[in-house]
């Protein structure tokens, strides 16, 4: 699965998800990603998010949106997006990740599988990483 | 306010020999989308700039390196959400198409619904001059051979792509 979260000049936020889906799927399968709140969620009041991982547990959890409620309540993109994911994983013990911005700019990246390719812009430069606690830079 | 976007290619048992080909892929497509946001796009523009990119690109579950149904066909989803006014589109069982992201926006943007599938996506999508590409065009080399071993070693080698790495659980 691949996603990104933008916000414009004018302040405007998009979200956008797309994927093959499960490798050795059903014929017929639909998963997370085309399903609004599960793999993919925009509100210029609060922020964006995509969503990739276990595809029905995503979809179970509502997982996009579920981070959209805990900053719509006060929490942070990173804290909210770490709940959400972590809550997920705890409740139906299988994996997801997901990428946030808050309608401030504020980057939010947590997943509960082994790894997960991310990369954002800020400042001039590019911000990437796979692994876990791991957070690696170069020019733009 | 000052532009910004994230991007991610797929969460799971990433196996060693595709962390360079995700790093690589997930730089191109977030200088795509900042890009179009340099460049007066909207973000919108730009999600799907970035996108496409890695639509393109072997080393992703989307596009062209699709994972494979138990028929061996690549059936794709996607969507996409505006957050002015909480607009969506989405589209779903997409097979001969390579963006299916592209084909999202449109739902968005031409149609008063937010979710198309199957035959109706298709026909959707030709309405829209979007061109067929043969389905087997979309297939890697990567993606057969772990259709092939999910096939072969069962439902505990699942993962997004290639075999599963010990310690992973996606």
């Amino acid at each position: 699965t691949v996603g990104a979260v933008a916000i414009d000049a004018d302040g405007h936020i998009a979200v956008a998800t797309s994927t093959g889906g499960i490798n050795g799927k059903m014929v017929g399968r639909i998963g997370d990603t085309p399903l609004i709140g599960g793999g993919t969620y925009a509100d210029d009041n609060v922020g964006g998010i995509s969503t990739t991982g276990h595809g029905e547990s995503i979809l179970k959890y509502c997982l996009a949106h579920t981070i959209i409620k805990l900053m719509e309540g006060g929490l942070d993109a990173d804290t909210a997006t770490r709940q959400a994911v972590n809550g997920m994983t705890a409740r139906l013990n299988n994996t997801a990740g997901a990428i946030t911005l808050s309608k401030n700019g504020d980057v939010g990246i947590h997943f509960s599988s082994k790894r997960m390719a991310w990369a954002y812009v800020k400042n001039d430069k590019v911000y990437y990483g796979i692994e876990h606690d791991q957070t690696l830079e170069e020019p733009l | 306010m000052k532009p910004i976007i994230i991007v991610h290619g797929g969460a799971g048992d990433i196996s060693e020999s595709r962390i360079q080909g995700k790093f690589d892929g997930v730089k191109v497509a977030v200088r795509a989308g900042y890009e179009k946001l340099m460049n007066g796009g909207s973000a919108l523009d730009s999600v799907e700039a970035a996108v496409v990119s890695m639509e393109l690109d072997e080393n992703f579950n989307a596009g062209y390196g699709s994972v494979l149904n138990l028929n061996g066909e690549v059936e794709m989803e996607a969507s996409i959400m505006w957050g002015q006014d909480l607009i969506s589109g989405a589209v779903t069982l997409i097979k001969e198409f390579q963006h299916p992201i592209s084909i999202a926006r449109k739902v968005l943007t031409d149609t008063p619904h937010s979710f198309l599938g199957g035959n109706g996506a298709k026909l959707f999508a030709l309405e829209k001059g979007f061109q067929q590409v043969p389905p087997e065009s979309l297939i890697s080399e990567s993606a057969k051979e772990a259709l092939n071993d999910f096939l072969n070693k069962g439902d505990d080698q699942r993962t997004e792509i290639g075999r599963k790495d010990e310690g992973g659980v996606g």
